[in-house]
């Protein structure tokens, strides 16, 4: 979808092999906020990663609520602009402001010209420290933690986003004799395109304030609750059930 | 290893985890489609019918698809599954013992094919859609194995020539071919036929890979 190529190309300009993940959809941008809980959905092949599904839940719905809200930290904003010459894209270029640009493209062409404006929004490690020792688990647990619990699901909270500054429109469009051209067109930019070529248009407008792409952090639920930053693949969310117990097919077992 | 990686990996090699042995690359993908291709293979032909009857009509209805999904997981880690309605409950009904057990048999494969479904975008669905009843689905099949194949490796990017012999059912911005490849995040050219890979779209593209080669066996007479 030309929203998804939107948050990719985001993504792979502001934090190429990092561990930022780009939202898939704008219908489930919203789920995606600061603190809010997301599960990872398991993939059943080595070939697609798992994606990460969210469940309607913020970190504030699990902690009992008597402290003051944090506040999240700005980043930004991030000014991305996208430059098409009719056949490729030739360069992208970010700027950020009072810094210059920290990537560069090379040429400049007058047939499409895109711009878009993303800021983040991130807690603080300081923030997480004194949420936890100041907050505890809210009793009894969530139905909604129960459930996952059950199926050994581990948990995520959301640590930090990148948001559109202002409505964006996207056009993907396409010509008949060449590549597949995107271009952006919000308050701030020019748009310019070529006439008698085209045969296909898909537009969508992206709001502002709509998230990109989001960081997780593993959340680790035993009598208290800890974030952990940087996860280890053996850390989990819940603790495994007692040794003995089984529950109904461990599904290794069929295949063996 | 209880991740559906587990299952297939063991069911892979007759019982040695396959999890050292897996190439990223085509061959690895397309092993790992044919173990699952096998199994529905296994399938009663009445069945494997009424699954891609239930699984056309869902590929309409992205949350009955996700709500499938869904129930089928929990099932496999948690017991009984309860009824659904709709394209999704006649799939559903389709995997159950009376007792509302899943049959593993049946029930891995077909969560490995939702995983692959639900990892595409709801134009692709329809196309999907169109190509199990068009029965295009083996065409469309061979020019993304292609693509794969000629991709590698696929963490660098590059230009590749489409063959002109799987081209035969058209290509251009209009055609489902170009549409199920450009949802993917690739960028095509029509004249002379190119697709500029992107590493990005790997995931896509391999699960496009795998739900036309599950539906095809699906679909087989």
């Amino acid at each position: 979808s030309a929203f998804e190529w939107v948050a990719r190309r985001v993504v792979q300009e502001l934090d190429h092999g990092g561990d930022l993940i780009p939202v898939t959809s704008l219908q489930s941008s919203t789920g995606f906020k600061p603190y809010c809980l997301v599960v990872r959905k398991p993939s059943g092949s080595w070939f697609w990663k798992p994606r990460y599904k969210h469940i309607s839940l913020s970190i504030k719905d699990i902690l009992e609520p008597d402290a003051p809200e944090p506040v999240l930290q700005h980043g930004g904003p991030f000014h991305i602009h996208d430059t098409v010459d009719g056949q490729l894209r030739t360069s992208v270029e970010v700027a950020v402001p009072g810094q210059g640009k920290v990537a560069g493209g090379a040429s400049v062409s007058d047939s499409s010209s895109t711009s878009l404006n993303v800021f983040s929004l991130s807690v603080g490690p300081n923030t997480w420290q004194a949420l936890l020792q100041e907050r505890h688990l809210r009793q009894p647990e969530h139905r909604i933690l129960q459930q996952l619990r059950c199926r050994g699901d581990n948990v995520y909270v959301v640590t930090e986003v990148l948001q559109t500054q202002k409505e964006v429109e996207v056009t993907r469009t396409y010509r008949r004799e060449g590549s597949g051209l995107v271009s952006l067109a919000g308050a701030m930019c020019l748009q310019g395109e070529g006439e008698g070529h085209l045969s296909q248009k898909k537009t969508v407008t992206i709001p502002s304030g709509s998230i990109l792409a989001f960081r997780v952090a593993l959340l680790v639920i035993q009598s208290d609750l800890e974030v952990i930053l940087f996860p280890d693949k053996k850390q989990k969310t819940f603790q495994p059930p007692p040794t003995g117990y089984r529950p109904f097919s461990s599904k290794g077992s069929w295949w063996m | 290893d209880l991740s559906m990686k587990g299952c297939i990996g063991n069911f892979w090699t007759d019982g040695v985890p396959v999890n050292g042995t897996v190439t990223e690359d085509f061959q690895g993908l397309r092993a790992e489609v044919e173990v699952v291709s096998k199994e529905l293979a296994l399938m009663d032909g009445q069945l494997c019918r009424l699954l891609l009857e239930g699984l056309e009509r869902g590929l309409r209805d992205q949350l009955a698809l996700q709500a499938l999904e869904e129930a089928l997981e929990q099932g496999l880690s948690s017991g009984p599954v309860e009824p659904l309605d709709g394209p999704a409950g006649a799939v559903l009904d389709c995997l159950v013992l009376p007792s509302r057990m899943l049959v593993l048999e049946l029930a891995v494969p077909v969560v490995y094919l939702l995983g692959a479904l639900n990892t595409l975008s709801k134009a692709q669905h329809q196309l999907l859609v169109e190509a199990v009843e068009l029965k295009t689905l083996s065409r469309q099949l061979e020019l993304v194995g292609s693509l794969l194949e000629k991709s590698a490796p696929w963490q660098k990017c590059s230009t590749l020539s489409l063959p002109p012999e799987l081209l035969k059912s058209g290509w251009g911005v209009e055609t489902p071919a170009w549409v199920l490849l450009e949802e993917c995040g690739l960028e095509l050219r029509e004249d002379p036929p190119h697709v500029h890979w992107e590493p990005q779209a790997q995931d896509c593209v391999c699960a496009l890979y795998a739900s036309l080669a599950l539906l095809s066996e699906l679909s087989q007479e």
